[in-house]
Formats: structure tokens, sequence, C-alpha cells
């Protein structure tokens, strides 16, 4: 949720980000 | 592009102590008995200093080197070892570098030398027994354990805890003339989008209602997450804005930082105090006066 993601720093959110780009079809790096 | 010319360049530090080995080559430095070459020997052997603090190349290797006998390597290793902090650094093991934290101590006893080179593995065990096997009162070898308790077998430990992170601001506060200006840095982070070619997908009828349902979620997901992302940007930025008012006086150099109620802010801004806390968290922000933890303005 928001929070979850408000609360991580740069480093941690990349690897969120990663991890959807690679698991969501709906979801791409610009 | 608008903003350059006026804009002061600087270079940016963490506000916090040099690193272990920045710390003792500007010890080393400050040995009045060692020349040139002995120096740059000094400065291999810091900057090869293992992770516990522990000198782990041969002397011999060092020697030839820097094209001298091992003897002059082994006169700079003691200086390092005798004279610079934290005591026991650049020791070869855990008991060369406790029987340098007694003698630098001063300890006279012979008791607490012989406990380390000779049953270091048993000093937290039991002392009746090590005071038979040693035929000394137990009170003698209890006092010397205890001592013994205080020293560290591995002296870079107490320094890596507080070695200066390697920081990454996520906030940026920038002062442009007269005026703060608030972005973030989001450096790491690279653009994501919405990619929609697989939404006609989930309203064709080739798929069975179990892949259209994951699509449909997938969907969710994905919008939910850049609405998030994007909360979390504006979020951010209202803080660094809120600070820009509240410690605008701190930013500007003229008073000493006092921080703010975190309930001010999330009075302030109209969010949980619980919101601004997740904020916070684990987050920096570079300043005209340095970076510093978020966490740092607020009480």
């Amino acid at each position: 949720g928001f929070l979850e993601i408000l609360a991580k720093s740069q480093v941690e959110l990349l690897d969120v980000i990663e991890q959807l780009v690679e698991t969501n079809l709906f979801l791409e790096i610009a | 592009p608008v903003y350059l010319p006026s804009k002061e360049y600087r270079e940016y530090h963490t506000v916090d102590k040099p690193s272990l080995k920045e710390h003792l080559v500007m010890g080393l430095h400050l040995l009045e008995e060692l020349d040139e070459t002995d120096l740059a020997i000094g400065e291999y052997i810091i900057y090869n200093l293992d992770d516990r603090g522990f000198i782990t190349i041969p002397l011999e290797s060092i020697a030839k080197r820097f094209n001298v006998d091992t003897e002059r390597v082994g006169k700079v290793l003691i200086a390092i070892q005798e004279e610079l902090d934290p005591p026991g650094i650049a020791a070869r093991n855990a008991m060369e570098c406790m029987l340098i934290q007694l003698r630098r101590m001063g300890v006279k006893d012979d008791l607490p030398y012989l406990l380390v080179e000779r049953y270091l593995p048993m000093i937290g065990s039991d002392t009746a027994f090590l005071a038979r096997l040693l035929n000394r009162p137990e009170e003698e070898v209890k006092s010397a354990c205890t001592l013994l308790h205080k020293l560290t077998a591995f002296p870079a430990k107490a320094w890596q805890e507080s070695d200066p992170p390697s920081v990454l601001p996520d906030l940026i506060i920038d002062k442009l003339d007269d005026r703060f200006e608030v972005y973030l840095n989001e450096a790491m982070i690279p653009k994501i989008r919405y990619f929609k070619e697989y939404e006609t997908l989930i309203y064709k009828n080739e798929l069975s209602e179990e892949e259209q349902k994951l699509l449909e979620t997938m969907k969710q997901e994905a919008f939910e997450f850049l609405r998030n992302l994007d909360r979390r940007r504006s979020l951010l930025i209202e803080v660094g804005n809120f600070l820009v008012e509240r410690v605008h006086q701190f930013l500007c150099g003229e008073a000493d930082l006092t921080p703010v109620m975190i309930e001010e802010a999330a009075h302030t801004l109209g969010v949980p105090v619980s919101t601004i806390l997740y904020a916070l968290r684990g987050k920096y922000v570079q300043t005209p006066r340095g970076i510093f933890p978020l966490s740092k303005f607020f009480t």
C-alpha cells in the first residue's frame, strides 16, 4: 500500500519496481 | 538551465565522522618518527586492514613492494599498533589484538596476559576451573576475566557501526539566490509507466475467466502502484517545503537546528503522524548545510 511505498528508501523502492516490472504486464520502464 | 548562473556549486558531505581508515591515516601522519617511505608503508598497511581491523598481509610482501627490509615494515606496524586508536588495531589476530590493548592500558599483572595467551577460548567459562589450572586464587582470575571482557577482539567492529553511511539523498533543498527550491532526487528510480497494450486482451473473448481475472488484478495493481508512487513523491516534496518554512534560519546558516514537532508537520500537511513517520524513515535530505537524515529535523 501507500505507506509501504512511502517508507521505502530509493534502493528498496528500486527492488520493488524491478520485481513489479517483471511480473506485471501493465508496467514498463519508460 | 535558467538557474545555472546564480546557482552556487559546492560539494556536499555527510555530517558525520571520517571512516576508520581515514582516521588512522590522519593519525599516522601525526607520528613524528616516520619518514615519507614509512608513511607510504603505513598507509598501505592501513588500507589493507580487513573488516575486523587485522593485518592479513605478510610483512615480507609489503617489504618487497616498497623495496625495504622486513624490519622497517615491522617498525611502522609497531608504531601503528602502539600509537594509533582504537587500541588493538593492525594486530594479526584476536589474541595479539587483546595483548596490545593490555599493554596500552599499562596492565602490569601477568595474569590477564597469561589468560589471553593460553586460555583465550575459556575466558567466558568457569573461573574456579581456570583458577585451579593456573594455581591462582579464584578472585584474581575473576577480576582478570572481568578486565578481559572489557577488551575488544575486533577493533574495527565498533567503528564500522558508526562509519559514515553511503548516503543518497532523497530530497534536495537548494538555495537559489534568496529562495529555496525543493526537489526530489530520484537518481536510482527509473521512470515507470502504464503499458496499455495488454488492456485490449482483457476485453477480448480469447481468454479464460481465470486469465481475465488475473489481468484485471494486474491492471489494478499497476494503477495503484503508480498512484502510490506519485503520492510518495508529492508528500516528500511537501515535507521539504514544510522544512524550508519551519527551519529557514537553520538552512540559511543563521541558527542552530531546532527540531520541529512531528505533530505540527502532520497537522500542517493534513496527514496522520504515522504517515509522517513513514515518510521520514531511512531518507536523507541534502541541504546547503550538508546531508542529514530527514528525521533529524523532527522530534
